[in-house]
């Protein structure tokens, strides 16, 4: 029953807007490019689609875009209409606008006009990239706090065909074992007595400082 | 003690370089467009920065990047200098590449020419957004299989002022808690006579199905 629009059908938006319908959602697609709107409905991406131009009020207004509980603002490499579009959807009343920023700078301004949540994918999935490549032992990693996560990591080689037991995991290195995967699907809270495979992954969670010990 | 290159300059490749910079490992940042290298000079993004044009080979083992242990192409938009950089990377032996898709189709000709991961962040990250967007309770989750996840949510207002003892979540609701949060700073395995509060976070382990039964 929430309803959604997303104004900008690049890659980002298209995806934001499939992901929204997928799982059921109304989500109200919305593009200047006439192209972009009936490639949305002929893809089958969303069931309500228009043209119009977002930085005009009445346009976004008429269409039903200050009636949504939350508006997607997925227009990346035009700042000026980008920042013009949210301040538009925030003054028109929406509770919650997201808006993608290009830049640091495009990032402080969509801040200013209001925008509630800012994601810049770029640069994001870039950090996230380096630091998997850094660490290539931690498969996945859930940071808790700036010292504290959840990873899950391959059964390091000396680990292999030992049982939990044996590793004293808290003791040794002060770490909580949460799960063990066998063929890709997990086991939470496995039996103590089971044991550890090389090649299949457990999740463990502790201290950063802890976790950088663990010999992966 | 591990090397990296980066091939292209742009918001992703900068974040990239930067973020592998900031860890203290080296990297070689290469573009063709001579600002953009003196750009990751002049921010301090890289040490090592060169000028060249990735489609031609020399050019390529010439600067050294067929020495790196993993190159990141992070040319999106050329579709065509992206998948010849790729094919000359992996012809030149670099035992890891990842590489950026602009597209579906990009992503499927990246891996034919043997990219090792591709990422394509405008689509992850509107998938990620809209998923988090449609369970606004839950503040963050950690996919372990398609079944069973570890989320952090915020604390229902219906368990305010329990302990863990009262609140009984592995017999009500199947779920094991692993960490409670107290301004921003989790304490894992918390003791069973802690009160939740209302406004601070709590991480859960389980299946997804009993997941979606609490009162968030
Ligand atoms: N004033 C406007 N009103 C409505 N739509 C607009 C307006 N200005 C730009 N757009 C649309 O926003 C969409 C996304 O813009 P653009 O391609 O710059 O973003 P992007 O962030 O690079 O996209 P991607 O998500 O692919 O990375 C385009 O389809 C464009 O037509
Ligand atoms: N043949 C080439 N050799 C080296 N660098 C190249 C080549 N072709 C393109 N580049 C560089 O790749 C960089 C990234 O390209 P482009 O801007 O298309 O990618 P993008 O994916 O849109 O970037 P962003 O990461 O900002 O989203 C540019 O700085 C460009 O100069």
């Amino acid at each position: 029953n929430k309803q959604f629009a997303v104004i900008g059908l690049g890659r980002f938006g298209r995806a934001v807007a499939s992901t929204l319908s997928r799982q059921g959602y109304d989500v109200l697609c919305v593009d200047s490019d006439e192209n972009r709107v009936a490639q949305v409905l002929s893809d089958n991406i969303a069931t309500h689609a228009r043209q119009l131009d977002s930085t005009q009020p009445a346009a976004l207004k008429e269409a039903g875009v200050f009636e949504q509980d939350t508006v997607i603002v997925a227009i990346g490499n035009y700042v000026q209409e980008s920042i013009i579009t949210t301040l538009n959807v925030k003054e028109g009343g929406v509770p919650h606008v997201v808006a993608k920023a290009s830049s640091e700078v495009h990032m402080k301004l969509l801040k200013k006009v209001g925008a509630d949540h800012v994601v810049f994918p770029e640069h994001e999935c870039g950090c996230a990239l380096a630091q998997s490549l850094t660490r290539p032992g931690i498969l996945d990693r859930f940071e808790l706090d700036p010292d504290n996560s959840i990873v899950e990591v391959l059964v390091p080689d000396q680990f292999n065909d030992k049982s939990i037991t044996d590793l004293q995991l808290r003791n040794s290195y002060g770490l909580n074992l949460l799960a063990v995967s066998r063929d890709g699907k997990f086991e939470i809270n496995p039996d103590p007595s089971v044991r550890l495979q090389k090649g299949s992954a457990m999740v463990v969670i502790g201290s950063n400082q802890d976790i950088n010990r663990l010999p992966i």
